[in-house]
């Protein structure tokens, strides 16, 4: 896998607690799957980019991140 | 709009609040203001009637709190999550928490969050809604400071709330009783077209409205209890302010809008009345056999409702108001007087209206009609002074 620098590592991190909040994202905790991951989380990256109106690329990109760090409601916007 | 997984709803249109504690950030009374303007929001466009508790178990919870709190969700420090709230429901289900590391204001400026807007926003969901995703809604997830002054809920809020539970009730509720015609009275200039009126419960600014009329007044236990549609006020030696209740809140099963009450201390019970049945009541219980017809007690068939009660602890008598008429009933022997009906104005001088509600206290009766209220000698049963019918309040 690419080697992912620091401040995207953070970036990830972040959305990825930021889905799990919100999206119901769930991480596959077994390394084995972990494309499986990735696959996931673009997934709910798409959603979440879906709900607010954004480009929906899938991508963690600048403006997602932005809107993703907006102060916020803790409830989740959609719930399994 | 969306709404919660199988739409969880309050099945009442009586819900009732409770602040648990306050931020810091703010005077308590711009806190109670700003919850209780976010509550108004709801209520203008829905049947729902807000009433804040100051004790025990409401319907929605409010409290500050910050990181753990004792439920799944943990804030997370300033920023990120300011709040969260819970679909309806029974224990949490229907609590808001408010993150006290945020800086809670009244104002709309850039340091710090508005509490009406985030109150407003946590209670849509404490009442059943879910996120919107259209931009500008109340119910969207991100915080935007917005002109509070006027503030309208936008349309997609309504009609998310109103998938709910329908729109308000076409008026607002008429007096339970046909108030005998009053003096005309200027009509308050009001500064703003009349919207829905607030269905929220009376707040302390309403206690000292000088039109205030009551349906029913009661002793209870050393407190007295003032009924007004589903409303009650409360006045007690133990607590200072006057307290605003529901009825449903301490007797759910009875409905509201009485006509009369009255307490027998010795029994520890108060009578309820409305229209032609009565229920007797010990503290919250309403006792078994309950509710009986008021004929009952004596009453002819042509009495279909009866517009005041009140018990002399020392005589053992029962006065009930009908019209220009009343009677008396001995408690003792559990009949009414010979003689009776009798005029009031024949007996009580100076008091020639109706009688809408009466109330024993302090070697006195009050008769309550309409915003006035006329105090009378128990023994000579003359007429001392008139007040307002609010003058307990201490406005």
């Amino acid at each position: 896998l690419p080697v992912v620098p620091e401040k995207e590592t953070e970036d990830i991190q972040f959305a990825q607690k930021y889905l799990e909040n919100f999206y119901d994202f769930k991480e596959e905790k077994s390394s084995l799957f972990k494309s499986k991951n990735f696959n996931l989380m673009a997934e709910k990256i798409r959603e979440m980019q879906s709900f607010f109106g954004l480009e929906v690329t899938g991508e963690l990109n600048s403006q997602t991140l932005d809107v993703m760090k907006q102060p916020r409601c803790g409830i989740p916007d959609v719930r399994s | 709009y969306s709404t919660f997984p199988r739409s969880p709803k309050w099945r009442r249109e009586d819900v009732t609040y409770r602040i648990l504690n306050y931020t810091p950030d703010m005077l308590q009374a711009d806190v109670e203001e700003a919850i209780a303007k976010a509550f108004q929001l709801w209520s203008s466009v829905t049947p729902l009637r807000f009433t804040r508790l100051h004790s025990g178990e409401a319907d929605i919870m409010i409290s500050f709190a910050s990181q753990f709190h004792g439920d799944f969700y943990s804030f997370d420090g300033p920023g990120g999550t300011l709040a969260h709230a819970y679909p309806p429901g029974n224990g949490i289900g229907g609590d808001a928490h408010f993150d006290e590391d945020e800086n809670w204001t009244k104002f709309t400026t850039a340091n710090g969050y508005n509490l009406f807007l985030v109150a407003a926003h946590e209670l849509g969901h404490s009442l059943g809604l879910g996120h919107s995703n259209v931009f500008g809604a109340l119910m969207y997830p991100i915080y935007m400071a917005r002109d509070t002054r006027d503030y309208r809920l936008p349309q997609d809020d309504i009609d998310g709330i109103q998938s709910l539970y329908g729109p308000p009730r076409e008026s607002p509720a008429l007096p339970t009783k046909a108030l005998p015609p009053q003096e005309p009275t200027e009509v308050p200039p009001t500064e703003a077209p009349t919207e829905v009126p607030p269905s929220i419960p009376p707040t302390r600014a309403e206690d000292c409205d000088p039109h205030l009329a009551f349906d029913a007044i009661t002793t209870l236990r050393g407190e007295i209890l003032f009924f007004k549609d589903s409303y009650v006020w409360r006045k007690s030696p133990y607590f200072a302010d006057i307290e605003h209740d529901t009825i449903s809140s301490f007797w759910p099963s009875l409905a509201a809008g009485f006509d009369a009450t009255y307490e027998i201390d010795k029994k520890d019970q108060v009578i309820f009345f409305k229209g032609d049945q009565y229920w007797a009541v010990n503290g919250y219980n309403i006792q078994p056999g309950f509710p009986k017809p008021i004929q009952n007690l004596g009453f002819p068939r042509s009495v279909r409702k009866i517009d005041a009660a009140v018990h002399d602890q020392n005589t053992k008598k029962t006065y009930f108001f009908v019209g220009h008429k009343y009677w008396s009933f001995n408690e003792n022997t559990q009949s009414m007087e010979g003689g009776y009906p009798r005029k009031i104005a024949a007996d009580f001088h100076g008091i020639d209206q109706t009688v809408d509600a009466a109330l024993h206290k302090n070697g006195h009766f009050y008769f309550f009609h309409g915003s006035k209220q006329y105090e009378v000698d128990v023994k000579t049963k003359k007429l001392i002074r008139t007040m307002k019918s609010n003058s307990w309040f201490d406005c």
